[in-house]
């Protein structure tokens, strides 16, 4: 038996708008600890991962492990019904083949429960070791938005080199090229606001622009975005859920033939 | 050139 009942319910439409372009179906892990995720797109290229800690819900309920196989597109079909101050409670019960999403409007005044099936899939579970990063840049989570959008009508693909003067984002295309700098500004009265730089080495990767603006889709979780970048391995790009936990993205840099 | 890097060039299978 599952019963999760998540009093914001607009964090898990706002979760499933940010990862539903990059994964189609994926499987949610229930366990004592949360509800999680971690799924790559069909290139495997990158790799998104989810966590819901368990304390972040009102009620949580979770009688054994349990890892549900949904598809994504139809998951946010449905929460895409709920009000955005409604309250979410899922619920499955041992060994259905269904599970139930209800919706509650704040005066109670009105409640809907949709079901959806689930299904099997065959995921890859990949081990990724806990690293220490080269450089992590913490900005505004709209201002990574619109640097990626930005550079994505110029470029395919965005260099980003960390240095002490501050982070470099570059893209070259057909029409011409563009670079735009990040300082730091450590901006004490809107900490949201902020970019702070954290620099043990200069490092600078090259990134395809199309899946930075697919982990932009997560900008409505969080004002603040933490880039973690080290040479040869893939960056992590994650959004905080106050309170309750994270979506990470990490994404395969491009690697010289 | 530069290929694109693969997750699977990363991490490992679990």
């Amino acid at each position: 038996m599952l019963e999760l009942r998540l009093v914001q319910g607009s964090i898990l439409k706002k979760v499933l708008e940010a990862i539903k372009d990059l994964v189609n179906d994926a499987n949610f892990d229930c366990s004592a600890t949360g509800f999680s995720l971690q799924a790559m797109d069909s290139s495997h290229v990158a790799l998104v991962a989810l966590l819901l800690r368990s304390e972040g819900f009102e009620h949580y309920r979770c009688d054994r492990n349990l890892s549900m196989g949904m598809s994504l597109t139809n998951m946010a079909k449905m929460l895409k019904c709920a009000g955005n101050d409604d309250i979410v409670t899922i619920k499955a019960d041992d060994g259905s083949d269904t599970i139930t999403f209800m919706f509650e409007s704040p005066t109670q005044d009105k409640i809907a429960d949709f079901e959806m099936k689930l299904m099997d899939i065959d995921s890859e579970h990949l081990g990724i070791p806990e690293a220490e990063y080269e450089a992590i840049v913490r900005m505004p989570s709209s201002e990574f938005a619109r640097i990626c959008k930005d550079l994505g009508t110029i470029g395919d693909t965005v260099v980003i080199s960390v240095t002490k003067e501050g982070v470099k984002f570059s893209t070259r295309g057909d029409i011409g090229t563009a670079n735009i700098v990040c300082r730091q500004n450590t901006s004490i009265d809107k900490p949201e606001e902020a970019t702070i730089i954290e620099m043990q080495e200069p490092v600078t990767l090259t990134f395809a622009l199309r899946y930075m603006n697919s982990f932009a889709k997560a900008t409505p979780l969080a004002t603040q975005v933490t880039i973690s970048l080290s040479s040869e391995l893939p960056v992590v790009v994650e959004y905080k859920i106050a309170e309750m936990g994270y979506v990470r993205y990490y994404l395969a840099p491009k690697i010289e033939e | 050139g530069k290929l694109q890097g693969s997750m699977f060039g990363f991490y490992e299978k679990y």
